[in-house]
Order: structure tokens, then C-alpha cells, then sequence
């Protein structure tokens, strides 16, 4: 037991450096055990953006916090893979240069993992291979229909 | 294996019986705001044995049945199945396809059911076991709790190395 | 003091269903003391949205909860106006129609109150009479400069 | 009374003297993520006498104070003044304009100043008392707490309109 999860520890912190980087094009982020027993001791994250000192998670903006928080997830995947996946708004607290690279690594881990991902941004939907619209034509009462981008862009003005 | 199909009927808002067809790759939901988006993830949550009603934004686990509109009365059951792509055996039955189907009864009588057999909880949470989906797994990220993951203390970050492991 | 709560009380729970429905365009808020005495007890809100049932709090949707609250806020401030607020982010989790009512009550209220509006939405960028660029040309370091809309959108694009 | 000038200094990533001059009506911030747009709003609660490092997203107060860079030494002070317009007399003092300086030193000193006169925090709350700017106020709504006033329980609730009253 102790054994599997140093290994794990050890990929998923070497894949959580190199996906953080993809995602914030340079710096550098650790995963390291605590002290104490490696089955109970706890994990600290020391983040580093590019050209930034290494602080601690809570200086970190809105926009740094999910992009480390993705990387991470990502970096689980990599380590042993989903089946699917469902994010909901994560893209909500990005700029548009950082919902491009999202968007990027989400087409990279695609091919072995069922995306299914909730957004109100257009640049996300342009990635999407099929998009769904949902809505209360009837008011309180969900449906959906399948659109393709202009529609949605239409529905999401018109919907209203 | 991946989510291939799934059915809703009386969870929440989709009062009608609903089915989403749903294919490998990125699929995007868009719509506006309190349409009933977050509402499918939540519905895949419950059907995978999801047991906090908090966690599916209720008080009481009955608020997930679609309790009436302007113009609608009350449903008096809510039933959410998951049907699974299983050509490559990623779950351990025989079978190509894997339905995994939850109902929850106003009177408060729930019911779990594989490929349309009744089980209890415990078969679904044995049946996902070490796929990476269902129980505490970080594949489901719930809107605005994108960083939870990093804020959550240091003992909770040990369950993704876990999970892995 | 009692009769001043709840006087104010008053004042700002009319003014609360007044704003709901302009940012809803219909439904019902209303603003309750729960039992006791009116020096110690707590508020209610309970929400309609329009077409739907009143629910809890916590069943709305993320972008209705956000509504909500602005709706709250600003009926604090038609009750007893503030000289200056800043909004962090407050568009994050809403859709295009919702962004715009946002705007409009902010454009209501800009005549009393000064609005500083943090923001990724372009939408929200059209509505501000004055717009700063914040970027860290020197890796680290905050700085500002004075931009228009056209610029604001490079920027964006290319400060990454 | 509004906004006129904000002057920071050391003051997160603010390494260097920043003057910001701002006008009534709606001013926007936009930038890349991390670039330092919430720092701002940051330096505004901290010169109202925010007394919660942990509401200014650091574990100690001297967490404010500029942390070095790639390049950069850190500073040993953080300075941050607000200057009012107070034509309409909204601030009960005889000024036209009114600036109210915070700093605090690495070593742990602090300082308050209104018009560049040394002064107690006290005095600093107590010249905004009833204007509806500092302390609890719900003027100021950092980024992604925009629903924390309604999920906050109902005798916190009770805030606003004691506020209000
Ligand atoms: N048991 C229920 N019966 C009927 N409607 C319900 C029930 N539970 C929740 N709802 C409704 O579902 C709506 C919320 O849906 P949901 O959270 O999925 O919205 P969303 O599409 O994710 O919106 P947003 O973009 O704002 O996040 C609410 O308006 C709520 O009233
Ligand atoms: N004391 C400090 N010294 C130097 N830099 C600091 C200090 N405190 C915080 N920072 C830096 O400030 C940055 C965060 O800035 P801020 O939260 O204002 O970003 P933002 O522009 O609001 O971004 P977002 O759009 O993602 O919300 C972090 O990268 C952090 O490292
Ligand atoms: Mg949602
Ligand atoms: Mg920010």
C-alpha cells in the first residue's frame, strides 16, 4: 500500500509540473507529503507562476487558482484515466488567452476521455464537436435540442 | 467505456421524460442562466449514488423531484438512468451495454437498478469501483467549486493520489 | 431603533421586489423576519423566479443566485445610496441577456453612486465610461494604462 | 463625495508608485488573469481599515506587502491613500478633499493617517461612519462572493438593513 501510493505520487506530481506548465506557458508547481506517515500525512501545493515568487494558494488570483486546479485534475487523468469527465463553468473565472489553452488540453485528453463540458463562452463552443441547448420553453420545464454554433448563438440572445 | 445515453423523467426541472443522446469527444450544454443545465450534471451525480442532498444544492433528498411549475403539478417520482458504453469491458459484467437506473418516490422509497434488476446501492458503488467514476471521484466539477480541490486541507488533497494509486 | 428596522426593513424589501423583477422581468422576492423579537431576529428571502415555484435559496441556479443578490444590493442602495461600489466579477456566471440587464441597473444607479466594475466580459466593457487596462508588462509587476474598447479587446488577446 | 485618486505603493504586486485617478460614473478593469486587478479592490478595503488578512487572501498582513519577483527584491512597506472628493460635504470634515493614507511596515509597524496627519484607526471608521463606505458595508463585493450575501444566514442577513436603518 505504502509503495502504490508513493508511485502515484510521484506520477501524478510529475505530470501535475508538466501540464501546469502547458497550461501557464512556463513556472513551476510541487505536490510534496507533508511530514509524518506517507498512508496519513497530508499533500501541500507550492505554486510558482512565470516570473513570480512561489506563493501561497490564496494570494493566487481567481483566474491562476482554476488553471492550477485544472492542471491538477488533468494531471490525475494522465496518471490513470476517466472514462468521463463533466466541468461545470470552469472556464467561468478565465480570460479569453486561458480559456484557449483550457480548450486546448481538454482536445488533448479527448481521445481517451468523454468530454461533457457546461459554458456560456462562445470560445469554448467553438471546440465543442456537438452542442446541446437547453431551455424552458415552457416556464420550470427543462428540454434540450441539439444546435450547432450559430443556432446557439442565436438561442443564447433570443432564449432570454 | 462512456456515457452513451441518458434518461431523465420528474428529476428537478426535466418534468417530461427526457433522452440525451450523448457521443465520445467534447459535448457542450449552453443555454440560459436557470435552464436546467446544472441540473443534468447533478441528475448523473444522483444516479450514480450520490447521498448528500446538500451536494445536489436541496435540503431533503425529496427536493430532487420536480415539485410542479406555474402550470404544473408535482411529480410524484424522480428516476434518472445512466446507460453505458461497455464494448471494451471497462465494467465488470458481460454485457455491451450497462444501464444503471436511480427512483426516488414522494413517500421517500428508493430504488437502484442494473440493466433494469433491482440491486441496492452498494452493487452500483461495486460496479464503478476503480473506473474513476462515481463516489468521491474529481471527474465531476461542480459549478463555482473549480479550486475546491486546491483549498480543500492537505488531508483532502490525499484522495486524488488515492483514487490513482 | 425598532421602529428605524423596521422602517428600513421596509423600505428595502419593497424596493428588493421592485429591482428583482426589473432583472428577472417578473417573478417575486420577498424579505421576511423570521419570529422573535425585531432587535435580534433573522432574515428570510424566499424566490420566485418567473413561471417557477418559490424555491430555496440553494436550488437556484448559479446565475439566479447572482441576480438575486445584485437585486439585494441595489435595493440597500436605492434605500440608502452609497458614494462609491465595486464589483468584482459579478458577470462571471451569467448569461448575454443577464450581463445586459446588469448593466442596465448599474447604468441606472451610476448617477448616484460611482461603479468600478471588474471584468472579462466585452459586453460589460461597452457600458463603462471609462476603461483601464491592468497587465504586468514586467513579470510581477502591476500596471495600469488608460485604454478604449478597441484596445481593451488586443490586449486581451495579445497581454497574455 | 467619490473616488477621486488612489495612490499605491509596495502594496501587493503594486511594487512600484501607482497613481490612479478615477472618475464618477462606471469605471472598468479589465487585464489577464493575475495581472492584478483584484489587488486593487484589495488596497481600497485595506486603506478602509480591513482588519482580516485572511479577507485580503494572506495568511499574515504583512502578506500585502510587495513579496519580490523574478527580479525584484521585496519592499519593506505597503502604502495605499484613498483621496475623496468632498465637495458635498458627505465626509464630516471642512476639506474639499480628504485622503486617508494606511501603511504598514515589515516589521510589523502600522500607520493611519487622515490628510497626512498621523490618526487611529478609530478615527478612520469613525469619519466614514454612516456614509455607507467601509467596515461591513456590502459596497464592495470581491470576486466570486457575489452570492455570499444570500447564503449567509439569516441573522447576518440583518446586516444590510441595520446598515440601512
Ligand atoms: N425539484 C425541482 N423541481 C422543479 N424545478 C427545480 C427543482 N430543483 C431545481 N429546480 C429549478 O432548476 C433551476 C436551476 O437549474 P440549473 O441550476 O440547472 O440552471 P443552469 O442552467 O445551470 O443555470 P446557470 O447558467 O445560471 O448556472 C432553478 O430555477 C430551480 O428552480
Ligand atoms: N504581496 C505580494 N507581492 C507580490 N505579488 C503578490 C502579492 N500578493 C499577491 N500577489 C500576486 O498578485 C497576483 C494576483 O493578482 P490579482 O488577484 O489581483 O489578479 P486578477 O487580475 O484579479 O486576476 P483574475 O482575473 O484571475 O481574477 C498573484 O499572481 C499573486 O502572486
Ligand atoms: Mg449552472
Ligand atoms: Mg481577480
Amino acid at each position: 500500500c505504502r509503495e502504490r501510493f508513493s508511485e502515484a505520487l510521484e506520477k501524478v506530481a510529475a505530470n501535475f509540473q508538466e501540464l501546469f506548465r502547458k497550461l501557464f506557458q512556463g513556472g513551476d508547481v510541487k505536490l510534496r507529503l507533508l511530514e509524518g506517515d506517507v498512508l496519513e500525512a497530508g499533500l501541500e501545493v507550492v505554486v510558482r507562476p512565470p516570473g513570480k515568487e512561489p506563493r501561497i494558494l490564496s494570494l493566487l488570483s481567481g483566474g491562476e487558482k482554476a488553471m492550477t486546479a485544472i492542471a491538477l485534475i488533468m494531471a490525475a487523468f494522465k496518471a490513470s484515466p476517466s472514462p468521463f469527465c463533466l466541468l461545470d463553468e470552469v472556464d467561468g473565472p478565465l480570460d479569453e488567452a486561458n480559456v484557449e489553452r483550457l480548450n486546448m488540453i481538454v482536445q488533448e485528453f479527448a481521445y481517451s476521455t468523454q468530454f461533457v463540458l457546461i459554458t456560456h463562452n462562445k470560445l469554448t463552443m467553438t471546440y465543442a464537436d456537438t452542442i446541446y441547448g437547453v431551455a424552458m420553453e415552457e416556464a420550470g420545464i427543462s428540454k434540450y435540442l441539439k444546435t450547432d454554433l450559430v443556432r446557439a448563438d442565436e438561442n443564447l440572445a433570443v432564449a432570454d | 467505456m462512456h456515457l452513451k445515453r441518458l434518461e431523465i423523467v420528474g428529476f428537478k426541472s426535466f418534468a417530461d421524460k427526457t433522452v440525451l443522446n450523448l457521443d465520445t469527444g467534447v459535448t457542450a450544454f449552453v443555454g440560459p442562466n436557470g435552464s436546467g443545465k446544472s441540473n443534468i450534471v447533478d441528475a448523473i451525480r444522483w444516479a450514480l449514488g450520490e447521498q448528500s442532498a446538500k451536494r445536489l444544492r436541496g435540503g431533503a433528498m425529496q427536493d430532487v423531484i420536480f415539485a410542479g411549475s406555474a402550470a404544473r403539478k408535482a411529480s410524484n417520482f424522480a428516476e434518472v438512468t445512466l446507460i453505458m458504453d461497455n464494448h471494451d469491458r471497462t465494467l465488470p459484467v458481460d454485457y455491451n451495454e450497462v444501464a444503471v437506473t436511480r427512483r426516488l418516490f414522494s413517500s421517500g422509497d428508493s430504488e437502484y437498478l442494473i440493466n433494469r434488476q433491482t440491486c441496492r446501492l452498494k452493487d452500483v458503488r461495486e460496479l464503478f469501483l476503480g473506473t474513476g467514476v462515481g463516489g468521491g471521484s474529481y471527474n465531476i466539477i461542480e459549478q463555482g467549486k473549480v479550486d475546491a480541490l486546491l483549498q480543500a486541507g492537505p488531508l483532502e488533497r490525499r484522495r486524488v493520489i488515492e483514487e490513482v494509486a
